[in-house]
């Protein structure tokens, strides 16, 4: 059981801090910020906690209740991310996790999805914003018919459309 | 493995069939005003996949059967009284898995390419392609997000856990 | 204390679904969807509890949990300015409510909140999106000056520039 | 009335002194990047306005004090040990009230043009003006829009009652 622990806890920790680094770098911190996991208990982890730490770029370190919310967002699909490296699930279903989200953060989103969809790992995301959702390479439009009272879909591949 | 696509019968808002396909779209953006149903295709996608009910907005499993305008409507028999999702899955190894989850009033029932099985051995089907649905670690429903980051250490390590 | 409790809800009841509605209406639904407010107890109405009900346009009566992000925002903001009205305080202080909103609520809103903002009714509203606060009378941009490490605050007057 | 302008002194995210005018904007917009320091402006004017800190996302109402970057900052006499906010707000008869509210390590002291009062006198001047601090219901905090359809219905009776 510590074996099987360890195992994901070691791949996972040393995920976090790169990936969290890659949604948080920009021009004006080209490092990004940084990101660790911490054991409670060394002997028995699986009986105590693991505590999440995220530091964004030039802020000092600080309790996850005092970020932003946005810097929240971006903490928390750094760790999300992380965990999914170990022992992958084949795709992921995402629901507005854009909401709390400036332009740049959901540009810095965008771009790691972009870059990490592939074959092994298919994005489902739920998104209201265009500088998001034009990204993708298929779009599922929702409406409502009124007179049938249900709702339907209509699919467009946007990689038919590349000079948009 | 990847979602190829997603057939949808009197689930939720979507009334009489509905069928969705991914193509090969790594990264699909699901869009649309509010109201429409986008939320609902992601409750399609957990709901076949063996996710409870309670996760999906719902106090019980009979919310996922559509429901028409008519106030009276459990006296009226044109009322749907039984919906599916089937999930379309295509394994690494090009084996084509059609995993259909049906509800009547209050019971569920798997079927793999037709054939019925047990919740166990439908579960198991998917946690050999990574997918677990107990740890939930690939769906991020709406308004989530942020809790991913600010969960508590205890919760982080049974996600740990689960995954290993 | 029956006067007092009776005499606020008349007022708010009476206010909210007309406050819905301008929320609601629309080109596609003119009427625009209806909303009002229960007692449990009449005869002691402040020892038992208030329901709200909202329905959007064209949906079913339904319980306040099954709306999906965007009808719930609209709803509590329908029930936020209906009991503003009662007793109204000179201001209101908004952060990102409209995160959850698509373009055509964001535009109500904004129509609601300059329609009645005024002399006796100042809205300080904290918002990412574009057609939200281009709508407003003045803006307070924030920045993180990171020499100092502080946030600085630089105040623009939108009236000055009426052909945006 | 309505909120003339603001004065913060090393509150949270905002070291040194910031002054902010609104002007006779009645639809003021605080916009900015994430974690720039908009919820904090928000929460200075509950601050002021005497909301305790737990609703302001801080366990004690010394993390309202500006941190500089330094680790051992507790060490650094450079540290600030209190902070103000003050509000500058002019009721309907065009008198100008400056509301300030000040924190030293673990105390809270209030004064209005100047002369000191009790939090009691403050919180009765507030009102007055229809400012109820207890039901804070002209604050939206960031993410808490949708609970408020979603509230239960005592908690919409006690509302309505603080209200009335
Ligand atoms: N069993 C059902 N039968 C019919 N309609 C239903 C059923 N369950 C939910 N709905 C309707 O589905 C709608 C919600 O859809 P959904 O949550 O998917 O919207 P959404 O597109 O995600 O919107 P948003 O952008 O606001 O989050 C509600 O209006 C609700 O009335
Ligand atoms: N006492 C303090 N001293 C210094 N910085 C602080 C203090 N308290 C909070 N902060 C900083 O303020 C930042 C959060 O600011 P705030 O929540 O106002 O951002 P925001 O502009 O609302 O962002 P978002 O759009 O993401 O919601 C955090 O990065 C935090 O480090
Ligand atoms: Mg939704
Ligand atoms: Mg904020």
């Amino acid at each position: 059981r510590y074996a099987a622990f360890m195992e994901a806890f070691v791949h996972i920790s040393g995920k976090i801090d790169s990936i969290y680094k890659e949604l948080t770098k920009s021009a004006s911190s080209p490092l990004g910020g940084s990101a660790f996991l911490t054991l409670e208990d060394e002997d028995e982890p699986y009986n105590a906690g693991v505590k999440y730490h995220a530091m964004p770029p030039m802020k000092r370190f600080r309790d996850m209740e005092l970020l932003s919310g946005g810097e929240k967002t971006i903490a928390a699909l750094a760790l999300l991310f992380a965990v999914h490296s170990y022992h992958p699930s084949p795709f992921f279903v995402l629901d507005e996790v854009d909401a709390a989200l400036d332009n740049s953060n959901v540009n810095k989103i965008a771009n790691y999805i972009s870059t990490n969809a592939g074959p092994n790992f298919q994005f489902i995301v739920i998104s209201l914003k265009n500088s998001l959702f034009e990204r993708s390479d298929a779009l599922v439009g929702i409406y409502r018919e009124q007179n049938e009272n249900s709702s339907k879909t209509v699919t467009m591949d946007l990689r038919e459309y590349p000079t948009a | 493995g990847r979602l190829v696509g997603l057939e949808l019968h009197n689930f939720k808002s979507y009334r009489g069939t509905t069928k969705v396909g991914f193509g090969t779209s790594y990264f699909t953006s699901i869009i649309g005003p509010n109201g429409a149903g986008k939320s609902n295709m992601m409750d399609a996608i957990s709901f076949v996949l063996g996710v409870r009910s309670q996760n999906l907005r719902s106090a019980n499993v009979k919310d996922m059967i559509y429901r028409g305008r008519v106030m009276n409507d459990e006296l009226d028999d044109k009322v749907p009284k039984s919906a599916y999702v089937m999930a379309i899955y295509e394994k690494a190894n090009g084996e084509v898995l059609k995993l259909k989850r049906t509800i009547t009033q209050r019971n569920s029932a798997y079927t793999v390419n037709g054939e019925s099985v047990s919740s166990a051995v439908y579960a198991n089907l998917l946690k050999e392609e990574n997918i677990l649905i107990k740890a939930r670690n690939f769906l991020v429903f709406q308004g989530d997000v942020e809790q991913i980051a600010s969960q508590s250490a205890r919760d982080l390590t049974n996600l740990l856990e689960t995954v290993s």
